[in-house]
Protein backbone atom coordinates (compact mmCIF):
# COMPACT_ATOMS: atom_id res chain seq x y z
CA UNK A 1 0.00 0.00 0.00
CA UNK A 2 1.13 3.96 -0.29
CA UNK A 3 1.49 3.90 3.22
CA UNK A 4 3.84 0.99 3.52
CA UNK A 5 5.93 2.62 0.71
CA UNK A 6 5.96 5.74 2.28
CA UNK A 7 6.83 4.99 5.70
CA UNK A 8 10.20 2.49 4.20
CA UNK A 9 11.32 5.33 2.32
CA UNK A 10 11.06 7.80 5.01
CA UNK A 11 12.41 4.85 7.33
CA UNK A 12 15.56 4.34 4.78
CA UNK A 13 16.48 8.10 4.45
CA UNK A 14 15.93 9.28 8.28
CA UNK A 15 16.79 6.09 9.94
CA UNK A 16 14.13 6.56 12.48
CA UNK A 17 10.65 7.06 10.52
CA UNK A 18 10.60 10.71 11.10
CA UNK A 19 9.74 13.06 8.24
CA UNK A 20 12.10 15.82 8.10
CA UNK A 21 12.44 18.24 4.82
CA UNK A 22 14.95 16.19 3.26
CA UNK A 23 13.09 13.43 2.73
CA UNK A 24 10.11 14.46 2.31
CA UNK A 25 10.87 14.87 -1.34
CA UNK A 26 11.13 11.57 -1.44
CA UNK A 27 8.22 10.73 0.14
CA UNK A 28 6.39 12.84 -2.32
CA UNK A 29 7.77 11.08 -4.99
CA UNK A 30 6.25 7.59 -3.45
CA UNK A 31 3.10 10.00 -3.66
CA UNK A 32 3.56 10.67 -7.18
CA UNK A 33 4.06 7.14 -8.39
CA UNK A 34 1.15 6.20 -7.00
CA UNK A 35 -1.01 8.66 -8.06
CA UNK A 36 0.87 8.10 -11.94
CA UNK A 37 -0.05 4.61 -11.27
CA UNK A 38 -3.68 5.16 -10.81
CA UNK A 39 -3.83 7.50 -13.86
CA UNK A 40 -3.88 10.58 -12.69
CA UNK A 41 -2.82 13.41 -15.36
CA UNK A 42 1.05 14.35 -15.00
CA UNK A 43 -0.03 18.02 -15.04
CA UNK A 44 -2.38 17.32 -12.63
CA UNK A 45 -0.15 15.29 -10.11
CA UNK A 46 2.35 18.22 -9.95
CA UNK A 47 -0.05 20.54 -9.06
CA UNK A 48 -1.56 18.46 -6.42
CA UNK A 49 2.25 17.64 -5.15
CA UNK A 50 3.19 20.86 -4.62
CA UNK A 51 -0.21 21.64 -3.28
CA UNK A 52 0.27 18.90 -0.27
CA UNK A 53 3.70 19.68 0.16
CA UNK A 54 2.86 22.88 2.74
CA UNK A 55 0.26 20.54 4.18
CA UNK A 56 2.83 17.30 5.08
CA UNK A 57 6.04 19.44 6.11
CA UNK A 58 3.62 21.09 8.93
CA UNK A 59 3.68 20.66 11.93
CA UNK A 60 1.11 17.32 12.37
CA UNK A 61 3.17 15.20 10.23
CA UNK A 62 6.91 16.20 11.94
CA UNK A 63 5.83 15.16 15.13
CA UNK A 64 3.47 12.19 14.09
CA UNK A 65 5.08 8.90 15.41
CA UNK A 66 3.55 6.92 12.01
CA UNK A 67 4.23 10.00 9.62
CA UNK A 68 3.57 7.68 6.44
CA UNK A 69 0.18 6.66 7.45
CA UNK A 70 -0.25 11.03 8.50
CA UNK A 71 1.36 11.95 4.84
CA UNK A 72 -1.61 9.19 3.50
CA UNK A 73 -4.33 10.59 5.73
CA UNK A 74 -3.37 14.21 3.77
CA UNK A 75 -3.47 13.35 0.77
CA UNK A 76 -6.90 11.75 1.14
CA UNK A 77 -7.95 14.32 2.80
CA UNK A 78 -6.94 16.83 -0.02
CA UNK A 79 -8.08 14.32 -2.58
CA UNK A 80 -11.96 14.12 -0.63
CA UNK A 81 -11.75 17.96 -1.00
CA UNK A 82 -10.16 18.19 -4.37
CA UNK A 83 -13.45 15.40 -6.03
CA UNK A 84 -16.05 16.91 -3.70
CA UNK A 85 -16.83 20.17 -4.60
CA UNK A 86 -20.88 20.56 -3.53
CA UNK A 87 -23.15 17.91 -4.21
CA UNK A 88 -24.10 19.92 -6.98
CA UNK A 89 -27.91 18.73 -8.30
CA UNK A 90 -29.09 18.38 -11.88
CA UNK A 91 -30.52 21.94 -13.12
CA UNK A 92 -34.21 22.42 -13.60
CA UNK A 93 -33.86 25.34 -14.98
CA UNK A 94 -35.71 26.52 -18.52
CA UNK A 95 -38.84 25.59 -20.21
CA UNK A 96 -38.24 22.81 -21.16
CA UNK A 97 -34.92 22.27 -18.93
CA UNK A 98 -32.35 21.14 -21.48
CA UNK A 99 -29.66 18.43 -20.42
CA UNK A 100 -26.79 18.02 -23.27
CA UNK A 101 -24.18 14.99 -22.84
CA UNK A 102 -21.32 14.73 -25.14
CA UNK A 103 -17.63 13.47 -24.77
CA UNK A 104 -15.32 10.94 -26.66
CA UNK A 105 -16.44 8.17 -29.00
CA UNK A 106 -17.95 4.79 -26.69
CA UNK A 107 -17.36 6.69 -23.24
CA UNK A 108 -21.21 5.43 -22.33
CA UNK A 109 -23.20 8.59 -23.32
CA UNK A 110 -26.44 6.87 -25.04
CA UNK A 111 -26.66 4.97 -21.88
CA UNK A 112 -26.46 7.34 -19.83
CA UNK A 113 -29.05 9.56 -22.16
CA UNK A 114 -31.71 7.04 -20.71
CA UNK A 115 -30.36 6.19 -16.86
CA UNK A 116 -30.81 9.98 -16.48
CA UNK A 117 -34.47 10.43 -18.53
CA UNK A 118 -35.46 7.18 -15.91
CA UNK A 119 -33.95 9.44 -12.65
CA UNK A 120 -35.43 12.54 -14.00
CA UNK A 121 -39.16 10.86 -14.28
CA UNK A 122 -38.39 9.31 -10.99
CA UNK A 123 -37.82 12.89 -9.93
CA UNK A 124 -41.27 14.02 -10.86
CA UNK A 125 -40.41 15.53 -14.38
CA UNK A 126 -41.77 14.72 -17.76
CA UNK A 127 -38.01 13.51 -19.67
CA UNK A 128 -38.42 13.26 -23.51
CA UNK A 129 -35.26 11.88 -24.94
CA UNK A 130 -33.45 13.34 -27.93
CA UNK A 131 -31.64 11.35 -30.66
CA UNK A 132 -29.24 13.41 -32.20
CA UNK A 133 -26.72 11.23 -33.23
CA UNK A 134 -26.90 10.71 -36.62
CA UNK A 135 -23.77 9.28 -37.53
CA UNK A 136 -23.40 6.11 -35.67
CA UNK A 137 -25.29 3.10 -37.21
CA UNK A 138 -28.36 1.97 -35.45
CA UNK A 139 -27.42 5.15 -33.29
CA UNK A 140 -31.11 5.77 -33.33
CA UNK A 141 -31.96 2.37 -32.66
CA UNK A 142 -30.25 1.94 -29.70
CA UNK A 143 -31.81 5.28 -28.08
CA UNK A 144 -35.18 3.97 -28.63
CA UNK A 145 -34.64 0.53 -27.34
CA UNK A 146 -32.87 1.77 -23.99
CA UNK A 147 -36.28 4.72 -24.28
CA UNK A 148 -38.76 1.72 -24.15
CA UNK A 149 -36.66 -0.04 -21.42
CA UNK A 150 -37.59 3.17 -19.20
CA UNK A 151 -40.70 3.43 -20.79
CA UNK A 152 -39.86 7.20 -22.04
CA UNK A 153 -40.05 8.96 -25.26
CA UNK A 154 -37.65 9.22 -27.69
CA UNK A 155 -37.72 11.78 -30.53
CA UNK A 156 -36.05 11.00 -33.31
CA UNK A 157 -35.74 11.97 -37.31
CA UNK A 158 -34.75 8.58 -39.01
CA UNK A 159 -34.22 10.62 -42.05
CA UNK A 160 -32.74 13.63 -41.15
CA UNK A 161 -28.52 14.39 -41.26
CA UNK A 162 -29.22 17.96 -39.55
CA UNK A 163 -28.63 17.98 -35.85
CA UNK A 164 -29.76 21.69 -35.08
CA UNK A 165 -33.08 21.01 -36.71
CA UNK A 166 -33.71 17.55 -35.23
CA UNK A 167 -33.15 19.82 -32.05
CA UNK A 168 -35.25 22.55 -32.76
CA UNK A 169 -37.86 20.17 -33.87
CA UNK A 170 -37.79 18.46 -30.85
CA UNK A 171 -37.95 21.21 -28.30
CA UNK A 172 -40.63 22.60 -29.52
CA UNK A 173 -42.54 18.81 -29.77
CA UNK A 174 -41.37 18.92 -25.68
CA UNK A 175 -43.45 22.49 -25.45
CA UNK A 176 -46.73 21.47 -27.20
CA UNK A 177 -46.47 17.93 -25.58
CA UNK A 178 -45.91 19.19 -22.21
CA UNK A 179 -42.31 17.64 -21.63
CA UNK A 180 -40.58 19.95 -19.19
CA UNK A 181 -36.95 18.01 -19.18
CA UNK A 182 -35.30 17.12 -22.50
CA UNK A 183 -32.43 15.14 -22.77
CA UNK A 184 -29.88 15.42 -26.11
CA UNK A 185 -27.80 12.54 -26.60
CA UNK A 186 -24.75 13.61 -29.24
CA UNK A 187 -22.65 11.90 -31.55
CA UNK A 188 -19.36 10.83 -29.52
CA UNK A 189 -16.83 13.31 -31.31
CA UNK A 190 -12.70 13.72 -30.77
CA UNK A 191 -12.17 17.33 -29.06
CA UNK A 192 -10.14 17.59 -31.79
CA UNK A 193 -12.83 17.66 -34.58
CA UNK A 194 -13.00 21.38 -35.60
CA UNK A 195 -16.57 20.40 -37.41
CA UNK A 196 -17.91 18.25 -34.45
CA UNK A 197 -16.89 20.52 -31.84
CA UNK A 198 -18.44 23.24 -33.64
CA UNK A 199 -21.58 21.56 -33.98
CA UNK A 200 -21.81 21.59 -29.99
CA UNK A 201 -21.00 25.00 -30.19
CA UNK A 202 -23.90 25.47 -32.30
CA UNK A 203 -26.47 23.38 -30.71
CA UNK A 204 -25.37 25.84 -26.96
CA UNK A 205 -25.61 29.05 -28.68
CA UNK A 206 -29.25 28.10 -29.68
CA UNK A 207 -30.45 26.23 -27.17
CA UNK A 208 -28.62 27.44 -23.70
CA UNK A 209 -28.87 24.18 -22.30
CA UNK A 210 -29.21 24.18 -18.66
CA UNK A 211 -26.90 20.94 -18.25
CA UNK A 212 -24.06 20.59 -20.59
CA UNK A 213 -22.46 17.27 -19.27
CA UNK A 214 -19.10 15.53 -19.94
CA UNK A 215 -19.21 11.91 -20.40
CA UNK A 216 -16.07 10.43 -19.17
CA UNK A 217 -14.69 6.92 -19.05
CA UNK A 218 -12.96 6.13 -15.73
CA UNK A 219 -10.34 3.81 -17.22
CA UNK A 220 -9.46 6.55 -19.32
CA UNK A 221 -5.36 7.50 -18.60
CA UNK A 222 -3.38 10.96 -19.37
CA UNK A 223 -5.42 12.37 -22.17
CA UNK A 224 -8.16 12.94 -19.49
CA UNK A 225 -7.02 16.45 -18.74
CA UNK A 226 -6.49 17.64 -22.30
CA UNK A 227 -9.99 16.34 -23.37
CA UNK A 228 -12.08 17.73 -20.51
CA UNK A 229 -9.71 21.28 -20.75
CA UNK A 230 -10.73 21.29 -24.49
CA UNK A 231 -14.84 20.76 -24.21
CA UNK A 232 -14.77 23.05 -21.18
CA UNK A 233 -12.46 25.79 -22.89
CA UNK A 234 -15.01 25.49 -25.79
CA UNK A 235 -18.53 24.68 -24.40
CA UNK A 236 -18.11 25.79 -20.61
CA UNK A 237 -19.41 22.57 -19.32
CA UNK A 238 -22.05 22.35 -16.20
CA UNK A 239 -20.50 19.15 -14.93
CA UNK A 240 -19.48 15.87 -15.77
CA UNK A 241 -20.58 12.03 -15.44
CA UNK A 242 -18.00 9.41 -14.36
CA UNK A 243 -18.78 5.40 -16.43
CA UNK A 244 -18.10 2.13 -16.23
CA UNK A 245 -16.90 2.62 -12.15
CA UNK A 246 -18.26 -1.02 -11.75
CA UNK A 247 -15.23 -1.84 -13.75
CA UNK A 248 -11.31 -2.05 -11.25
CA UNK A 249 -9.50 0.72 -12.79
CA UNK A 250 -8.53 3.23 -10.17
CA UNK A 251 -9.87 6.13 -11.94
CA UNK A 252 -7.47 8.77 -11.53
CA UNK A 253 -8.90 10.63 -14.06
CA UNK A 254 -11.89 11.84 -11.67
CA UNK A 255 -9.17 14.00 -10.59
CA UNK A 256 -7.45 14.86 -13.77
CA UNK A 257 -11.32 16.26 -15.29
CA UNK A 258 -12.75 17.83 -12.12
CA UNK A 259 -9.18 19.92 -11.07
CA UNK A 260 -8.82 21.02 -15.12
CA UNK A 261 -11.95 21.87 -15.03
CA UNK A 262 -13.54 23.10 -11.88
CA UNK A 263 -16.64 21.47 -12.39
CA UNK A 264 -18.20 18.82 -9.91
CA UNK A 265 -18.83 14.84 -10.96
CA UNK A 266 -22.51 14.84 -10.92
CA UNK A 267 -23.10 10.96 -11.65
CA UNK A 268 -21.53 7.40 -11.19
CA UNK A 269 -22.21 5.22 -14.41
CA UNK A 270 -22.03 2.00 -12.33
CA UNK A 271 -23.18 -0.64 -14.75
CA UNK A 272 -25.25 -1.47 -17.98
CA UNK A 273 -28.99 -1.40 -16.23
CA UNK A 274 -30.76 1.85 -16.54
CA UNK A 275 -31.25 1.82 -12.61
CA UNK A 276 -27.07 2.44 -12.72
CA UNK A 277 -26.47 5.67 -12.03
CA UNK A 278 -25.73 7.09 -9.08
CA UNK A 279 -24.18 9.96 -7.22
CA UNK A 280 -20.84 10.56 -7.08
CA UNK A 281 -19.26 9.94 -3.85
CA UNK A 282 -15.94 11.83 -3.03
CA UNK A 283 -14.62 9.54 -0.33
CA UNK A 284 -14.79 6.35 -1.95
CA UNK A 285 -13.39 7.63 -4.97
CA UNK A 286 -10.59 9.28 -3.65
CA UNK A 287 -10.16 5.79 -1.53
CA UNK A 288 -9.97 4.22 -4.92
CA UNK A 289 -7.72 6.02 -6.53
CA UNK A 290 -5.14 5.66 -3.57
CA UNK A 291 -5.78 1.54 -4.15
CA UNK B 1 15.82 18.53 -28.13
CA UNK B 2 17.49 19.22 -31.21
CA UNK B 3 19.20 21.50 -30.49
CA UNK B 4 21.16 20.30 -27.39
CA UNK B 5 24.80 18.98 -27.68
CA UNK B 6 24.33 16.18 -25.49
CA UNK B 7 21.74 14.44 -23.18
CA UNK B 8 21.52 15.91 -20.19
CA UNK B 9 19.05 15.49 -16.81
CA UNK B 10 16.45 17.82 -18.02
CA UNK B 11 16.28 16.33 -21.22
CA UNK B 12 15.48 12.80 -19.86
CA UNK B 13 12.98 13.77 -17.70
CA UNK B 14 11.49 15.81 -20.69
CA UNK B 15 11.31 12.54 -22.80
CA UNK B 16 10.22 10.45 -19.30
CA UNK B 17 7.20 12.71 -19.20
CA UNK B 18 6.36 12.34 -22.75
CA UNK B 19 6.59 8.74 -22.17
CA UNK B 20 4.43 8.62 -18.58
CA UNK B 21 1.46 10.99 -20.76
CA UNK B 22 1.89 8.72 -23.15
CA UNK B 23 -0.02 6.11 -21.00
CA UNK B 24 2.90 3.75 -20.81
CA UNK B 25 2.91 3.65 -17.30
CA UNK B 26 5.78 4.55 -14.56
CA UNK B 27 7.43 1.25 -14.99
CA UNK B 28 8.02 1.22 -18.26
CA UNK B 29 8.80 4.78 -18.85
CA UNK B 30 11.48 4.80 -16.20
CA UNK B 31 13.07 1.46 -17.06
CA UNK B 32 13.23 2.86 -20.64
CA UNK B 33 14.55 6.34 -19.82
CA UNK B 34 17.09 4.37 -17.09
CA UNK B 35 18.48 2.49 -20.34
CA UNK B 36 18.97 5.35 -21.83
CA UNK B 37 20.32 7.53 -18.62
CA UNK B 38 23.55 4.36 -18.70
CA UNK B 39 23.92 4.84 -22.25
CA UNK B 40 23.46 8.85 -22.76
CA UNK B 41 27.55 9.89 -23.14
CA UNK B 42 27.07 7.01 -26.56
CA UNK B 43 23.82 9.00 -28.36
CA UNK B 44 22.94 12.58 -29.53
CA UNK B 45 19.83 14.65 -28.91
CA UNK B 46 19.52 14.43 -32.92
CA UNK B 47 19.32 10.22 -32.45
CA UNK B 48 17.23 10.36 -30.24
CA UNK B 49 14.28 9.16 -32.62
CA UNK B 50 15.94 5.69 -33.74
CA UNK B 51 17.15 5.20 -30.46
CA UNK B 52 13.67 5.14 -29.14
CA UNK B 53 12.37 3.08 -32.62
CA UNK B 54 15.19 0.56 -31.96
CA UNK B 55 14.34 0.48 -27.93
CA UNK B 56 10.99 -0.30 -28.59
CA UNK B 57 11.07 -2.48 -31.20
CA UNK B 58 13.34 -4.63 -28.92
CA UNK B 59 10.53 -4.00 -25.99
CA UNK B 60 7.72 -5.39 -27.84
CA UNK B 61 9.84 -8.11 -29.69
CA UNK B 62 9.43 -10.98 -27.54
CA UNK B 63 5.91 -10.54 -28.27
CA UNK B 64 6.26 -12.09 -32.10
CA UNK B 65 5.00 -10.91 -34.74
CA UNK B 66 1.97 -8.46 -35.24
CA UNK B 67 1.27 -9.89 -38.74
CA UNK B 68 -2.64 -10.89 -39.00
CA UNK B 69 -2.68 -14.45 -38.97
CA UNK B 70 -4.95 -15.88 -41.94
CA UNK B 71 -4.43 -19.32 -43.82
CA UNK B 72 -5.33 -19.80 -47.61
CA UNK B 73 -7.82 -22.47 -48.37
CA UNK B 74 -9.77 -22.81 -44.75
CA UNK B 75 -12.08 -21.29 -42.50
CA UNK B 76 -9.79 -18.56 -40.50
CA UNK B 77 -11.94 -17.32 -37.35
CA UNK B 78 -11.31 -14.12 -35.51
CA UNK B 79 -13.21 -14.05 -32.24
CA UNK B 80 -13.53 -9.92 -31.47
CA UNK B 81 -13.53 -9.51 -27.24
CA UNK B 82 -12.94 -6.21 -24.76
CA UNK B 83 -14.50 -3.98 -22.67
CA UNK B 84 -17.73 -1.84 -23.37
CA UNK B 85 -17.55 0.80 -25.91
CA UNK B 86 -13.36 -0.10 -27.25
CA UNK B 87 -14.66 -0.47 -30.78
CA UNK B 88 -15.20 -4.05 -31.40
CA UNK B 89 -18.06 -3.95 -33.84
CA UNK B 90 -16.72 -0.85 -35.57
CA UNK B 91 -13.07 -2.99 -36.30
CA UNK B 92 -14.98 -6.00 -37.18
CA UNK B 93 -17.11 -3.44 -40.25
CA UNK B 94 -13.14 -2.57 -40.96
CA UNK B 95 -11.71 -6.01 -41.24
CA UNK B 96 -15.01 -7.56 -43.44
CA UNK B 97 -14.20 -4.85 -45.71
CA UNK B 98 -10.60 -5.14 -45.98
CA UNK B 99 -11.19 -9.11 -46.38
CA UNK B 100 -13.48 -8.61 -48.76
CA UNK B 101 -11.50 -6.08 -50.68
CA UNK B 102 -9.01 -9.08 -50.84
CA UNK B 103 -11.37 -11.33 -52.44
CA UNK B 104 -12.29 -13.74 -50.07
CA UNK B 105 -15.64 -14.40 -48.41
CA UNK B 106 -16.71 -12.80 -45.36
CA UNK B 107 -19.01 -13.60 -42.88
CA UNK B 108 -19.48 -11.83 -39.87
CA UNK B 109 -21.68 -13.27 -36.47
CA UNK B 110 -23.60 -10.97 -34.05
CA UNK B 111 -22.10 -12.54 -30.92
CA UNK B 112 -23.69 -9.66 -28.71
CA UNK B 113 -27.01 -10.65 -28.12
CA UNK B 114 -27.07 -8.36 -25.28
CA UNK B 115 -26.63 -4.69 -25.51
CA UNK B 116 -29.69 -2.05 -27.77
CA UNK B 117 -29.21 -2.62 -31.69
CA UNK B 118 -25.89 -4.47 -31.14
CA UNK B 119 -26.79 -6.67 -34.00
CA UNK B 120 -28.30 -3.64 -36.19
CA UNK B 121 -25.47 -1.75 -36.12
CA UNK B 122 -23.29 -4.91 -37.09
CA UNK B 123 -25.48 -5.74 -40.11
CA UNK B 124 -25.35 -2.00 -41.34
CA UNK B 125 -21.56 -2.73 -41.36
CA UNK B 126 -21.61 -5.80 -42.98
CA UNK B 127 -23.88 -4.26 -45.99
CA UNK B 128 -21.98 -1.30 -46.16
CA UNK B 129 -18.45 -3.83 -46.32
CA UNK B 130 -20.65 -6.25 -49.01
CA UNK B 131 -20.33 -9.00 -46.61
CA UNK B 132 -23.14 -11.73 -45.40
CA UNK B 133 -24.14 -11.57 -41.42
CA UNK B 134 -25.39 -14.45 -39.12
CA UNK B 135 -28.09 -12.98 -36.21
CA UNK B 136 -30.30 -14.27 -33.95
CA UNK B 137 -31.27 -11.95 -31.61
CA UNK B 138 -33.27 -13.29 -28.78
CA UNK B 139 -30.15 -16.19 -28.41
CA UNK B 140 -27.74 -16.84 -26.73
CA UNK B 141 -24.15 -15.44 -27.71
CA UNK B 142 -22.55 -19.35 -27.86
CA UNK B 143 -26.04 -20.44 -29.82
CA UNK B 144 -25.17 -17.46 -32.53
CA UNK B 145 -21.32 -18.36 -33.01
CA UNK B 146 -22.84 -21.66 -33.33
CA UNK B 147 -24.57 -21.87 -36.31
CA UNK B 148 -21.79 -18.95 -38.15
CA UNK B 149 -19.51 -21.54 -37.88
CA UNK B 150 -21.81 -24.18 -38.79
CA UNK B 151 -22.71 -22.06 -42.34
CA UNK B 152 -19.22 -20.92 -43.02
CA UNK B 153 -17.90 -24.47 -42.75
CA UNK B 154 -21.12 -25.36 -44.70
CA UNK B 155 -20.72 -22.56 -47.42
CA UNK B 156 -17.06 -22.72 -47.56
CA UNK B 157 -16.17 -18.89 -46.00
CA UNK B 158 -12.82 -17.72 -45.96
CA UNK B 159 -13.34 -15.76 -42.87
CA UNK B 160 -15.48 -15.72 -39.92
CA UNK B 161 -15.21 -12.54 -37.57
CA UNK B 162 -16.94 -13.30 -34.37
CA UNK B 163 -18.66 -9.74 -32.54
CA UNK B 164 -19.46 -10.36 -28.68
CA UNK B 165 -20.30 -7.84 -26.29
CA UNK B 166 -18.80 -5.11 -24.29
CA UNK B 167 -17.65 -6.75 -21.03
CA UNK B 168 -15.82 -5.86 -18.18
CA UNK B 169 -13.08 -8.10 -16.38
CA UNK B 170 -13.87 -8.43 -13.73
CA UNK B 171 -17.69 -9.62 -13.94
CA UNK B 172 -16.42 -12.80 -13.56
CA UNK B 173 -20.10 -14.41 -15.42
CA UNK B 174 -19.58 -12.42 -18.40
CA UNK B 175 -15.88 -14.04 -18.45
CA UNK B 176 -17.82 -17.12 -18.24
CA UNK B 177 -19.62 -16.26 -21.18
CA UNK B 178 -16.68 -15.55 -22.80
CA UNK B 179 -15.19 -18.99 -22.37
CA UNK B 180 -17.90 -20.70 -23.30
CA UNK B 181 -17.91 -19.01 -26.59
CA UNK B 182 -14.25 -19.95 -27.08
CA UNK B 183 -15.09 -23.42 -26.06
CA UNK B 184 -17.70 -23.61 -28.99
CA UNK B 185 -15.61 -22.22 -31.32
CA UNK B 186 -12.45 -25.12 -30.19
CA UNK B 187 -15.09 -28.22 -30.46
CA UNK B 188 -17.21 -26.90 -33.90
CA UNK B 189 -14.33 -25.52 -35.73
CA UNK B 190 -10.88 -27.13 -33.91
CA UNK B 191 -7.68 -25.08 -35.19
CA UNK B 192 -9.26 -22.62 -37.41
CA UNK B 193 -9.15 -20.00 -34.35
CA UNK B 194 -6.72 -18.21 -36.61
CA UNK B 195 -6.98 -14.64 -34.43
CA UNK B 196 -8.43 -13.81 -30.69
CA UNK B 197 -8.00 -9.95 -30.84
CA UNK B 198 -8.28 -7.67 -27.53
CA UNK B 199 -9.85 -4.14 -28.46
CA UNK B 200 -8.05 -1.85 -26.73
CA UNK B 201 -9.09 2.00 -26.95
CA UNK B 202 -5.93 4.42 -27.27
CA UNK B 203 -7.23 6.49 -24.25
CA UNK B 204 -7.43 3.53 -21.70
CA UNK B 205 -4.92 4.15 -18.67
CA UNK B 206 -3.29 1.13 -16.55
CA UNK B 207 -5.99 -0.83 -16.58
CA UNK B 208 -6.38 -1.75 -20.21
CA UNK B 209 -2.84 -3.82 -18.75
CA UNK B 210 -5.12 -5.82 -16.49
CA UNK B 211 -7.54 -6.12 -19.18
CA UNK B 212 -5.37 -7.78 -21.28
CA UNK B 213 -4.55 -10.49 -18.38
CA UNK B 214 -8.03 -11.44 -17.54
CA UNK B 215 -9.00 -11.50 -21.33
CA UNK B 216 -5.94 -13.48 -22.09
CA UNK B 217 -6.29 -16.20 -19.14
CA UNK B 218 -10.35 -16.43 -20.67
CA UNK B 219 -9.39 -16.82 -24.50
CA UNK B 220 -6.09 -17.21 -25.07
CA UNK B 221 -5.51 -13.79 -26.86
CA UNK B 222 -3.09 -13.79 -30.29
CA UNK B 223 -2.93 -10.03 -30.23
CA UNK B 224 -4.24 -6.63 -29.66
CA UNK B 225 -6.41 -3.90 -32.12
CA UNK B 226 -5.56 -0.86 -31.02
CA UNK B 227 -8.70 2.34 -31.54
CA UNK B 228 -9.31 5.34 -31.77
CA UNK B 229 -5.23 6.13 -32.60
CA UNK B 230 -6.62 9.10 -34.94
CA UNK B 231 -7.28 11.16 -30.80
CA UNK B 232 -4.77 12.38 -29.05
CA UNK B 233 -4.06 9.54 -26.84
CA UNK B 234 -1.10 7.56 -27.42
CA UNK B 235 -2.21 4.10 -26.24
CA UNK B 236 1.10 3.57 -24.42
CA UNK B 237 -0.30 0.86 -22.60
CA UNK B 238 -0.01 -1.58 -25.52
CA UNK B 239 3.61 -1.65 -25.33
CA UNK B 240 3.70 -2.84 -21.30
CA UNK B 241 0.87 -5.61 -22.69
CA UNK B 242 3.60 -6.35 -25.12
CA UNK B 243 6.32 -6.82 -22.96
CA UNK B 244 4.68 -8.05 -19.82
CA UNK B 245 2.22 -10.72 -21.95
CA UNK B 246 4.15 -11.44 -24.74
CA UNK B 247 1.21 -10.17 -27.17
CA UNK B 248 1.66 -8.36 -29.82
CA UNK B 249 -0.61 -5.11 -31.46
CA UNK B 250 -1.80 -6.19 -34.90
CA UNK B 251 -4.18 -3.25 -35.91
CA UNK B 252 -4.50 0.17 -35.34
CA UNK B 253 -7.88 1.97 -35.69
CA UNK B 254 -7.98 5.17 -36.84
CA UNK B 255 -11.32 6.56 -37.53
CA UNK B 256 -14.63 6.15 -37.93
CA UNK B 257 -15.14 4.94 -41.65
CA UNK B 258 -14.78 1.60 -43.47
CA UNK B 259 -11.41 2.13 -44.62
CA UNK B 260 -9.85 3.75 -41.55
CA UNK B 261 -7.93 0.63 -40.29
CA UNK B 262 -4.25 -0.26 -40.28
CA UNK B 263 -2.01 -2.86 -39.70
CA UNK B 264 0.50 -1.75 -36.65
CA UNK B 265 4.22 -0.82 -37.37
CA UNK B 266 6.28 0.32 -34.55
CA UNK B 267 8.03 2.94 -36.34
CA UNK B 268 5.02 4.64 -37.38
CA UNK B 269 4.14 4.32 -33.87
CA UNK B 270 6.93 5.39 -32.26
CA UNK B 271 7.31 8.30 -34.23
CA UNK B 272 3.46 9.60 -33.67
CA UNK B 273 4.70 9.40 -30.08
CA UNK B 274 7.64 11.69 -29.91
CA UNK B 275 6.05 14.18 -32.83
N1 LIG C 1 -20.19 -1.76 -17.37
C1 LIG C 1 -20.66 -0.58 -17.79
N2 LIG C 1 -20.89 -0.41 -19.10
C2 LIG C 1 -21.39 0.78 -19.50
C3 LIG C 1 -21.64 1.86 -18.62
N3 LIG C 1 -22.13 2.90 -19.35
C4 LIG C 1 -22.17 2.48 -20.62
N4 LIG C 1 -21.73 1.20 -20.72
C5 LIG C 1 -21.54 0.37 -21.90
O1 LIG C 1 -20.53 0.98 -22.67
C6 LIG C 1 -20.77 0.74 -24.07
C7 LIG C 1 -20.83 2.08 -24.78
O2 LIG C 1 -21.98 2.78 -24.33
P1 LIG C 1 -22.75 3.82 -25.26
O3 LIG C 1 -23.85 4.38 -24.44
O4 LIG C 1 -23.09 3.21 -26.57
O5 LIG C 1 -21.60 4.88 -25.46
P2 LIG C 1 -21.66 6.20 -26.33
O6 LIG C 1 -20.85 7.22 -25.64
O7 LIG C 1 -23.08 6.60 -26.61
O8 LIG C 1 -20.94 5.75 -27.67
P3 LIG C 1 -20.88 6.60 -29.03
O9 LIG C 1 -22.25 7.14 -29.26
O10 LIG C 1 -20.45 5.63 -30.04
O11 LIG C 1 -19.87 7.67 -28.79
C8 LIG C 1 -22.05 -0.06 -24.12
O12 LIG C 1 -21.70 -1.42 -24.19
C9 LIG C 1 -22.73 0.26 -22.82
O13 LIG C 1 -23.62 -0.74 -22.40
C10 LIG C 1 -21.37 1.66 -17.21
O14 LIG C 1 -21.54 2.52 -16.36
N5 LIG C 1 -20.88 0.43 -16.87
N1 LIG D 1 -12.35 8.13 -33.69
C1 LIG D 1 -12.51 6.80 -33.70
N2 LIG D 1 -13.66 6.28 -33.24
C2 LIG D 1 -13.79 4.93 -33.26
C3 LIG D 1 -12.76 4.08 -33.71
N3 LIG D 1 -13.20 2.79 -33.59
C4 LIG D 1 -14.46 2.86 -33.10
N4 LIG D 1 -14.82 4.16 -32.91
C5 LIG D 1 -16.08 4.68 -32.38
O1 LIG D 1 -16.19 4.25 -31.05
C6 LIG D 1 -17.58 4.08 -30.72
C7 LIG D 1 -17.77 2.68 -30.16
O2 LIG D 1 -17.52 1.74 -31.20
P1 LIG D 1 -18.19 0.29 -31.19
O3 LIG D 1 -17.68 -0.41 -32.38
O4 LIG D 1 -19.65 0.39 -31.01
O5 LIG D 1 -17.54 -0.29 -29.87
P2 LIG D 1 -17.85 -1.69 -29.20
O6 LIG D 1 -16.61 -2.17 -28.54
O7 LIG D 1 -18.42 -2.64 -30.19
O8 LIG D 1 -18.93 -1.30 -28.11
P3 LIG D 1 -19.82 -2.30 -27.24
O9 LIG D 1 -20.27 -3.39 -28.13
O10 LIG D 1 -20.94 -1.46 -26.74
O11 LIG D 1 -18.93 -2.78 -26.15
C8 LIG D 1 -18.35 4.32 -32.01
O12 LIG D 1 -18.80 5.66 -31.98
C9 LIG D 1 -17.31 4.16 -33.09
O13 LIG D 1 -17.59 4.90 -34.26
C10 LIG D 1 -11.51 4.67 -34.17
O14 LIG D 1 -10.55 4.02 -34.57
N5 LIG D 1 -11.46 6.03 -34.13
MG1 LIG E 1 -24.02 6.92 -28.39
MG1 LIG F 1 -20.17 -3.75 -30.13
Amino acid sequence: TLSERLQNTIKDISGKGKITEENMNDALREVRRALLEADVSLKVVKAFISNIKDKAIGEEVLKSITPGQQLVKIVYDELVQLLGGQNVPISTEGKPNIIMLFGLQGSGKTTTAAKLALKIRKGGRNPLIVAADVYRPAAIKQLQSLGKQVNIPVYAEEDSKDVRQIVTSAIKFAKDEGYNSVIVDTAGRLQIDTELMAELLILDRLFEPAEKLLVIDSMMGQEAVNVAQTFDEQLGITGIVMTKLDGDSRGGAALSVVQSTGKPVKFAGMGEKMDALEPFYPERMAQRILG
Amino acid sequence: AQEKEEIDDDLLDEMEEKLIRADLGVDTAVQVIEKLRDNKNKIKPSQLSNYFKDEFKELIKGAGTGQINLKPGQLNIFLITGVNGSGKTTLIGKLAYKFRQQGRKVLVAAGDTFRAAAEDQLEIWSKRAGVDIVRQDDADPASVVYNAIQKAKAENYDVLLVDTAGRLHNRFNLMEELRKIKKVIDREAPGLLSESLLVIDATVGQNGLKQAEVFQEAVSLTGVGLTKLDGTAKGGIVMAIAKELGIPIKLVGVGEKMEDLKSFNAEEYVEALFS
